[in-house]
């Protein structure tokens, strides 16, 4: 379960827009 | 030059582009009890991009059961209830046949961006908690 969250999250993060 | 917090006001597209903006706005999500619609919405973004390169595949599949299974199969979460049953189907047919695409997911975070601009983003924008930001 831990590491399906951890790929979500990490999923989630990778499309996030980079501080500007 | 503009204020980010006007530049959020102008769409929910620049609202995502801009990681305060993220912030405020899944903070009034949460206190409305559907972050889980932002998040779904990133989580396509990521799905999409994430390299169809070779060796990358189980990552995809894993990445995509999970997807599924946390915002489509319970019928009664928030993200599932905003999309379209032929869309969930879609899905749950492209993960139960393994046949993983990067695109499967876009159909779904169409119709989530809709219901996001259509409702909990004009709320948003009069909410106290962008009011008070700007």
């Amino acid at each position: 379960i831990d590491s399906e969250d951890d790929l979500l999250q990490e999923c989630i993060s990778s499309a996030m827009p980079k501080k500007k | 030059p503009t204020p980010p917090y006007l530049r959020w006001a102008e769409s929910l597209h620049s609202l995502l582009d801009d990681q305060d903006g993220i912030h405020l706005f899944r903070m009034f999500l949460k206190q409305e009890a559907c972050a889980d619609l932002l998040d779904f919405w990133f989580a396509c973004s990521g799905f999409r991009k994430l390299e169809t390169a070779e060796g990358n595949d189980e990552k995809r599949l894993k990445l995509a059961k999970a997807i599924y299974k946390k915002y489509v199969l319970d019928n009664n979460a928030i993200v599932s209830r905003q999309i379209k049953p032929a869309t969930k189907s879609f899905i749950k047919d492209c993960v139960m046949k393994l046949h993983i695409d990067p695109a499967m997911f876009d159909q779904a975070q169409t119709e989530i961006q809709t219901t996001m601009e259509e409702n909990t983003y004009p709320l948003f924008l009069k909410s106290d908690i962008y009011l008070k930001h700007a």
